[in-house]
């Protein structure tokens, strides 16, 4: 509940939710990805 | 753009528009920096230069419809604080990008002309001219 | 941070308000919503522009394209991409008086807020905090409700003219004698809408060569009156005194722009209490300043009459100044009388200028009698020429609410701006879904608040504000506070420091 408010997704549509998230995780992911690769 | 924080959730805007970059594998250290620099150029033309008017209702009957951001920031007034501050942080990043990109020819070229797409409208001598 | 008084010598009682600062953390937070928000807002235009998803707005059909845009598109972004999401908050439709509770006609929407509908169902008995209601005279029962409806049987409900025509009937001219009573002034002039009193009068007041001084969160009514002055404007920060002095400075000496001339006359523009902010103005500074520097004074007790000082007679009377020293007292009675409208108080010719210039009195239809009659009972239940106390006590009353619930929501760690004996409690937010959120889990627990954000408010201090009424009883107010609280380690809207 704390994460939708703070990061106004409280305002959204469901699917646009979705949307949010899935770039967050997939960009956390080649985060991840890419420092692992780095290293 | 004088509210509190504003410059610091700018800067902070353009250091995860970089890192979202540096987490493709496949890209450059080069290339990602000249894409940031291209992106944050982008982005900054069309807010600040290109769209005109306000996302919502001013009681100024409308005076401010026909102004982009850029001229519509502190009431036209120019070289105040926002303004140097959103003319020196591109020439920043340009220098950096610069510097990354270990002075390649293709890279220089591409970005001097994104930092001049964002440089030029910001000269007081173009300040509403269309 | 508290505004310290420059000037206490001048001040016949303390003088503090609070403007706490937002954390840098909490409005990086906040432009990060609201930056969510606009990228959204620039996906859902697109697909509105290419079909893919159904476009409620109004728009121009495929034959009016080469037309002027009727229809400002950009202008409306704020509206249809982040207002609408939450809009459920505003213009509730209610069913009762707007008393210290009131009945909420319960709605619901099937397409995100674009629609709405009537689920024939009444949330009955919400706390009302979200009215302008200081004394408590927004009753459909007792003597003021009595007596307009006396006044409609006799007079009926509509004036069909204007003042300087036929619509000048007696009630308006006891109105306007007791309203220069209850002011202390030499004359008054009583109109019928609070909004025209500021944008039609100043345009009669300044023009051409003169200088309007206006504090920067001025009401727009003011803002429009004077833009349409043609009066030169500047503006001063918030309540800030050396500014001012500073804008008055620069104005004598340096004259009008280009030429030099000195200004025909210098107007400053104030309220008494600012809806917005909770802030009482520094009026004995601002009477300091403008004898010193010969300018005139044009005070908005819109708020603060009825609502301040000890005999209910607004910021002049809370600071125990001589109505004399303020040149133009306006006031509305749409938030201490239960009434609508405005007046203007003043020196007889002032008001007799008005009279045959102000554009309200030679095209605007007069105030409707009934109207008029409940001004008129309230006011005198206020002055206490009913031969009750019920006017000093609703006064008390509501000084005792607003000092008790202030310093409760204090207590409890919100941030609240303002100054001490504001009746007017802006409790901040900050972060836009915060604003939604916080206005359906209050109506959730049966009681209503207006929720405030941008561009109403700057764009990193969204707030709640509430009014306090005369009406509300001290368990109301803990009711409030509690629930308030169980929303707030809800949401975990900042502590305070």
């Amino acid at each position: 509940y704390q994460y939708i408010l703070v990061t106004a997704l409280y305002m959204l549509k469901p699917w646009e939710r979705t949307i949010f998230n899935s770039i967050l995780i997939s960009v956390a992911g080649m985060a991840v990805y890419t420092g692992y690769v780095f290293m | 753009m004088n509210s509190r924080g504003i410059w610091l959730s700018y800067l902070l805007g353009i250091g995860l528009l970089h890192v979202i970059l540096l987490s493709i594998p496949f890209a450059s250290v080069p290339v990602v920096w000249t894409l940031t620099n291209v992106i944050h150029n982008l982005c900054m033309y069309l807010l600040l230069h290109l769209v005109k008017g306000t996302p919502f209702e001013t009681p100024d009957q409308s005076k401010a419809r026909f102004c982009t951001y850029w001229e519509q920031m502190d009431y036209g007034v120019q070289f105040t604080a926002s303004r140097k501050f959103l003319t020196i942080t591109p020439i920043v990043l340009y220098i950096l990008t610069s510097f990354y990109t270990k002075y390649d020819q293709d890279h220089f070229v591409v970005n001097t002309v994104s930092l001049m797409t964002v440089l030029i409208p910001k000269l007081p001598q173009l300040h509403g001219v269309r | 941070k508290n505004n310290y008084v420059h000037n206490a010598s001048l001040y016949n009682k303390p003088f503090v308000e609070q403007f706490e600062e937002t954390p840098l953390f909490v409005a990086v937070l906040t432009y990060v919503g609201y930056g969510i928000l606009t990228i959204f807002g620039y996906l859902r235009d697109f697909l509105r522009n290419w079909g893919i998803e159904k476009c409620h707005l109004a728009r121009e059909r495929d034959e009016q394209k080469d037309f002027v845009p009727l229809y400002q598109d950009f202008e409306n972004f704020y509206t249809r991409n982040l207002y609408m999401r939450i809009r459920d908050n505003w213009n509730r439709p209610i069913c009762s008086v707007p008393g210290a509770k009131m009945d909420l006609v319960e709605r619901t929407s099937k397409d995100y807020n674009w629609t709405f509908e009537h689920t024939g169902k009444v949330v009955k008995d919400v706390i009302n905090m979200g009215s302008y209601n200081y004394l408590g005279f927004a009753e459909n029962t007792g003597r003021c409700a009595d007596s307009a409806t006396g006044s409609t049987h006799k007079y009926g409900v509509g004036v069909g003219s204007t003042r300087s025509e036929m619509g000048n009937l007696d009630i308006h001219e006891e109105l306007e004698q007791l309203v220069a009573r209850f002011l202390g002034v030499e004359s008054s002039m009583a109109f019928g809408m609070g909004f025209a009193t500021n944008s039609m009068n100043i345009p009669a007041l300044a023009g051409k060569g003169c200088l309007i001084l206006s504090d920067e969160l001025n009401h727009a009514s003011l803002v429009l009156g004077a833009r349409l002055s043609g009066a030169t404007i500047r503006v001063f920060k918030h309540n800030n005194m050396v500014s001012l002095e500073k804008l008055l400075r620069d104005a004598i000496v340096h004259g009008q722009p280009r030429t030099h001339r000195p200004w025909k006359k210098i107007l400053i523009l104030v309220e008494g209490i600012y809806s917005m902010e909770g802030s009482i103005v520094r009026l004995p500074e601002v009477i300091a300043l403008k004898k010193h520097y010969k300018a005139y004074l044009y005070l908005d007790e819109a708020h603060s009459i009825g609502a301040l000082g000890p005999r209910g007679g607004g910021v002049v009377d809370y600071f125990g100044l001589d109505p004399k020293d303020v040149d133009i007292m306006m006031g509305t009675f749409t938030k201490s009388f239960g009434a609508a409208g405005g007046y203007i108080g003043g020196k007889r010719e002032l008001i007799d200028y008005l009279r045959s210039h102000s554009h309200s009195s030679i095209y605007a239809t007069a105030m409707s009698p009934p109207v008029s009659q409940q001004i008129i009972t309230s006011m005198k239940i206020i002055m206490g020429e009913d031969d009750t106390t019920l006017g000093a006590e609703r006064l008390k009353q509501l000084s005792e609410n607003t000092v008790y619930f202030r310093r409760k929501l204090r207590e409890m760690g919100f941030i609240i701006y303002g100054n001490d004996d504001s009746p007017v409690v802006p409790m901040m937010l900050y972060m836009p879904a915060k604003i939604g959120a916080f206005g359906r889990e209050m109506v959730k627990r049966n009681i209503g608040t207006v929720v405030v954000g941008f561009p109403a408010t700057p764009i990193i201090e969204s707030r709640a504000r509430f009014c306090v009424s005369a009406a509300h009883t001290r368990d109301m107010l803990d009711t409030v506070s509690h629930r308030s609280e169980t929303c707030w380690k809800k949401e975990k809207i900042k502590e305070g420091k």
